[in-house]
């Protein structure tokens, strides 16, 4: 009834885009905001 | 047909994944165990975008337990988005079969960028009703099966390359020191946290007055809003880019004071070394983020230094020094 599953660190895309040269283009191109990911959330104020 | 949506995923900040296996015979995928949101999602054979190229694709053709809803789903993350149909079909997760698993297949995945990305698709852990038109999340399957001695997973990760873990159905004592504090979930959506407040060098910097956190295994940062970020990088002497990320000299990380996270009265301190991030080519980056609402996102850099419970039974976290 107890199951481990093992993950993997990886490198986040943030760490590749920034070994390719990329990341600058991306913030350039996009918003990136964290809080998009919780439009469901609901806050205090 | 119905659409189905799910909530906006970024995957730039993504960084601990697993093996599962979906059909019959199974196809291996690699995905990210997230806890801030609750579909499982893989490419499907039939994309021919760039970014599904490099990535593993269902066939559904292949399975033999595979059936069709007929239902659409489209699903934003990050900088694109993705367009599929949900399915059915047997999902193996470690050693738990979860047979009749809804999941949605991607058609389309036109944000340029997932192509650099290692995970080919996102399983959710987060509660319900977060899911696409209500299907249920694969944990709660596993529930339902009975497949579980406990309603609770819990993740340990570490800050090498492996011995992280997710373990269904139970708690490793292995993984962690001291008692565990149990906090009430807030809201049954994320898992959502009241938090009281955050201190450095002994001052209350932000959260005054308490605010709103949710644990996320899916974000390797911690987020929150800009006011209280900028207190903390003021407080620990980090500067900010032109692109929002915020830097510090190297040599200078002994010297930082820890971030102190005050939950249900209990201090959990992150120290310097864990919320800096060095990398080959240039100076130590904070692991500290602004984000545009009033929530705290905990993410892998809290997680990495508390193992975390996810009680569904009583809907509550539970921390402990990992």
């Amino acid at each position: 009834g107890v199951t481990k599953l093992p993950l993997e660190r990886g490198k986040k895309l943030r760490e590749v885009l920034r070994e390719k040269g990329l990341l600058h283009r991306f913030f350039q191109h996009h918003r990136y905001d964290i809080a998009t990911k919780f439009p469901h959330a609901f806050s205090d104020r | 047909t119905e659409v189905a949506t799910e909530p906006l995923l970024n995957t730039l900040d993504m960084e601990y994944y697993g093996n599962i296996s979906i059909g019959t015979p199974p196809q291996d995928f690699t995905v990210v165990f997230d806890t801030g949101s609750s579909n499982l999602w893989v490419p499907s054979v039939s994309c021919t975008s760039l970014a599904c190229q490099n990535h593993q694709t269902f066939n559904p053709s292949q399975s033999s337990t595979y059936k069709s809803t007929g239902q659409n789903l489209s699903i934003q993350y990050g900088t694109g988005d993705m367009a599929g149909i949900v399915g059915s079909d047997t999902v193996t997760v470690a050693s738990l079969v979860d047979t009749n698993q809804l999941f949605g297949l991607s058609i389309t995945e036109p944000g340029q960028f997932f192509v650099h990305v290692k995970f080919d698709g996102i399983l959710g852990l987060g509660y319900p009703n977060l899911a696409a038109d209500g299907i249920t999340p694969v944990f709660d399957n596993l529930v339902n099966e009975s497949l579980l001695e406990e309603n609770l997973f819990s993740v340990y990760l570490s800050r090498e390359t492996t011995g992280s873990v997710v373990i269904f159905g139970g708690i490793d004592e292995s993984y962690f020191t001291g008692s565990i504090n149990w906090i009430s979930v807030s809201y049954q959506g994320y898992w959502q946290i009241s938090m009281d407040s955050i201190i450095v060098n002994g001052q209350e910097i932000a959260c005054s007055g308490g605010c709103q956190a949710i644990i996320d295994t899916g974000t390797s940062l911690v987020a929150g809003p800009p006011s209280g970020i900028n207190t903390i990088h003021s407080a620990v002497g980090a500067r900010q880019d032109t692109y929002g990320e915020y830097h510090m000299n190297c040599s200078s990380i002994s010297a930082m004071p820890d971030v102190i996270f005050v939950i249900d009265g209990v201090q959990y301190p992150v120290s310097a070394l864990a919320y800096t991030e060095q990398n080959d080519q240039g100076p130590c980056i904070s692991s500290f983020q602004n984000t545009s609402g009033d929530l705290w996102i905990l993410g892998d850099v809290f997680i990495r230094v508390y193992y975390s419970i996810f009680d569904r039974a009583n809907n509550r976290i539970g921390l402990a020094k990992a």
